[in-house]
């Protein structure tokens, strides 16, 4: 079973078209392991991006160096997960 | 042991072979009202079920609802195992329901990527796409919701096996969408299609390969929008209206493209809620509230499609 212990969902707050430019260049490269939560981008929307704990400190960095804002939308995304386990464990019984 | 829907937590989340027994219950509850039809079976062999409301008739015209066909929206198969049992509660009861199945038939589909579904809930809760296998590639899947035939490879869908937008080798190369084109296809009389995913809060119209309007934009801009307005009479719930790719992006290969272009005049695509802090991980107290106000969007459709025949 796949774990995403650390990983986080950012909302990404594209604001030019240049930030939308480098979201689809990251989100056609598959070998960065970035769940993209929304597809397709304009300034108009949010993008939320689940970023595997491992990569989000080059992730944050990229986001900063681009000057592109974002949120933590959650913190822990196995906490969630977690969290919803337990409940459907409690629910069967 | 008595199976009663009454006893069914519509609060919880459930995996495919709970709901498949929910299902079971319902039909056994109300067996001159629902039938369950197999279209067929998934690329894992699991069956396919959509729920038939039907008071009878010979090819009624009829609405298509289907939820879940992006694995991980949790919230959608959630909200249709209680749509499902709302319309039979509110049949005899709710005058609207009863008039609607009067007239004509509602074709229910529960789990529409069931082997998505499943995968959620045994191995990766992040799962969005089929289970198919890619020839030359470790990646499986591709993305449902790109694989129908309408501008299939184009713009807003990846060519890559290991994206999750991933849109297949071929137009309908995933069984669980030709499943459904054939049975949309073979019955004919479908008069509106509606797919439910989440989340953002959306009520989208064609469509989503090009961003050229379709001809019956404002008709369907209007429904989508007093749609919406019976929804967020419940909870406040803010939800934007338009065609997917003026309100969200351009995507090709989308199921309500396809559906428009066969004529099917009446096709939306819902987005339920998240609260804007959970995306795919809406927690389970919130399932009955969107499920009750998807109701009431959903219900507004149906009564329009009924009173405007075509």
């Amino acid at each position: 079973e796949e774990l995403f212990n650390g990983d986080q969902v950012l909302r990404v707050l594209p604001e030019s078209e240049d930030h939308i430019q480098a979201l689809k260049e990251l989100e056609e490269d598959v070998d960065s392991e970035l769940d993209f939560w929304n597809h397709g981008f304009s300034t108009e929307r949010p993008v939320d991006i689940r970023v595997p704990h491992d990569s989000l400190y080059a992730f944050k960095d990229f986001l900063m160096e681009n000057n592109i804002p974002f949120t933590v939308m959650i913190n822990n995304v196995q906490e969630l997960l977690d969290e919803e386990r337990a409940e459907m464990v409690n629910n069967e019984g | 042991l008595e199976r009663k829907t009454k006893s069914f937590n519509f609060a919880a989340y459930h995996n495919l072979e709970t709901i498949y027994a929910f299902m079971d219950t319902l039909v056994a509850s109300h067996p001159s009202l629902i039938s369950k039809v197999n279209i067929g079976s998934s690329y894992e062999n699991r069956p396919m079920y959509a729920l038939k409301f039907s008071t009878g008739g010979v090819s009624r015209p009829a609405i298509w609802v289907d939820a879940g066909i992006h694995a991980r929206e949790w919230v959608t198969q959630a909200s249709a195992v209680w749509i499902a049992n709302k319309i039979a509660s509110d049949y005899g009861v709710d005058p609207s329901v009863t008039s609607l199945l009067g007239q004509m038939d509602i074709y229910l589909m529960i789990v529409t990527n069931p082997d998505g579904y499943a995968f959620t809930h045994t191995s990766n809760r992040m799962w969005r796409k089929t289970r198919s296998v890619n020839a030359g590639s470790s990646c499986r899947g591709a993305d449902p919701n790109r694989n129908w035939d309408a501008g299939f490879g184009g713009p807003g869908a990846s060519k890559d096996p290991c994206s999750d937008s991933y849109h297949g080798p071929y137009a309908n190369s995933e069984v669980e969408v030709k499943n459904v084109v054939d049975l949309i296809k073979g019955h004919g009389n479908f008069k509106s299609f509606i797919s439910i995913h989440s989340y953002s809060q959306l009520l989208m119209y064609p469509y989503g390969y090009t961003c050229t309007d379709v001809p019956d934009k404002s008709e369907l801009h209007a429904v989508g929008t007093a749609a919406i307005k019976e929804l967020t009479s419940l909870y406040n719930t803010r939800y934007q209206v338009g065609s997917i790719c003026k309100i969200i992006y351009q995507a090709s290969g989308g199921s309500i493209d396809w559906t428009y272009n066969i004529g099917i005049k009446y096709s939306f695509a819902f987005e339920l809620r998240d609260t804007g802090f959970y995306g795919f991980l809406l927690p389970a107290n919130q399932i009955l509230p969107t499920a009750e106000e998807t109701w009431l969007g959903l219900k507004y459709i149906m009564g329009y499609v009924r009173d405007h025949p075509y």
